[in-house]
């Protein structure tokens, strides 16, 4: 998972 | 991970707890929405889709899953529980939130940043959360007299999505090619829906009385 996409947040 | 968005899913958190206690408590849940709890449960079955197969860390997967469980355990008590049930006031829950779902869809299915399933999806949960709260505000506005517990609420679960626009801020000065436009729009359209809810909500704790939202 690329952590800068907007996918890590809830 | 930055404050702001620590901050706001704490705050979120504590949103969900203080609506699970108010229910589990005092067996009530007057004033509150069932058509938005119903909404952010399935905002979270449509958001959450890749917890079981994309791992990110123990803290997302945690907060997903309390999510997930709180929001579906709020909607079975208000549905089926037998005392809770009782103080649900379907007369005045009565905002067509399917109105709101299929636009939400569509509109996943013009504007997305890929056109999959789980990213259509993931679409569809955003824009579905910015209006989410609409059954509940218009509930408030109908009843008026709002219980603290239920403010409380209200005004928490506008502050996370507020804490998480300074995340998105902090976000795209600090990391490179950090643009997402769909998520702040839609998380920006959620803030300004409370806006003149914490107004209010802002007037009645500063001048210490009862909060009134005008009919």
């Amino acid at each position: 998972i690329n952590a800068d996409s907007v996918k890590d947040e809830l | 991970m930055n404050i702001f968005r620590f901050a706001g899913d704490m705050t979120h958190l504590a949103s969900v707890l203080v609506l699970l206690l108010k229910i589990h408590t005092i067996k009530s849940c007057a004033g509150i929405s069932l058509k938005t709890q119903e909404l952010y449960a399935l905002v979270f079955a449509t958001r959450y889709l890749d917890l079981f197969t994309d791992y990110i860390s123990l803290y997302n997967t945690l907060m997903k899953l309390i999510f997930l469980g709180s929001s579906f355990s709020i909607v079975w008590y208000i549905r089926y529980h037998k005392i809770v049930r009782r103080s649900y006031d379907k007369d005045q829950d009565t905002f067509r939130h399917y109105f709101l779902v299929l636009p939400c869809l569509l509109l996943a299915l013009l504007i997305n940043e890929k056109f999959t399933f789980r990213e259509v999806m993931w679409t569809f949960s955003l824009y579905l959360e910015a209006v989410a709260i609409l059954p509940q505000l218009v509930l408030l506005q109908r009843t008026r007299n709002i219980d603290n517990l239920t403010g409380q609420y209200v005004f928490l679960l506008g502050a996370y999505r507020a804490l998480y626009i300074l995340n998105w801020i902090y976000r795209y000065f600090t990391e490179p090619h950090y643009v997402h436009w769909i998520t702040w729009i839609s998380g920006l359209v959620q803030t300004l829906l409370y806006a003149d809810f914490f107004y209010y909500y802002f007037q009645s704790w500063k001048n210490n009385v009862k909060l009134e939202l005008p009919a």
